[in-house]
């Protein structure tokens, strides 16, 4: 699965990955 | 919690212990949000409980490109929900060891 990173400028790390699978069927 | 539309959830399990813990935000439902959203997927990031203020974070995320600047407000308000319940129990842990 695709994860991505982004760091802000602050020095925080956001990672990025797929939304949990049980949250999509709950949509 | 209000239901923003903007989930908020554990990304690891709470010792209730550590000052910092991973937390994992995402988008329930993007008609709630007020600026154009693309699909990102979850956002997981480290939050210290002790030092770092929501609103923060949500502006970060913001100037990372995550949201609009118009949905900073939500997105604060959401991770703040989270990060009370967090502390809500941790303290009633403690009180009931006590």
């Amino acid at each position: 699965c695709a994860t991505a990173q982004v760091v802000h400028s602050a020095g925080r790390r956001f990672i990025v990955s797929p939304v949990p699978e049980a949250r999509l069927k709950e949509q | 919690a209000e239901d923003t539309g903007v989930r908020v959830e554990l990304a690891e399990e709470d010792d209730g212990k550590k000052p910092s813990i991973a937390l994992k935000l995402w988008v329930e439902d993007h008609k709630k949000l007020k600026g154009k959203y693309k699909e990102s997927g979850a956002i997981e990031f480290t939050f210290d409980l002790e030092k770092e203020i929501p609103e923060n974070v949500a502006q970060e995320m913001v100037e990372s490109g995550f949201f609009h600047e118009s949905d900073a407000k939500t997105v604060g308000k959401s991770i703040r929900d989270r990060v009370a319940l967090i502390k809500w129990r941790r303290e009633r842990t403690v009180s009931a060891a006590l």
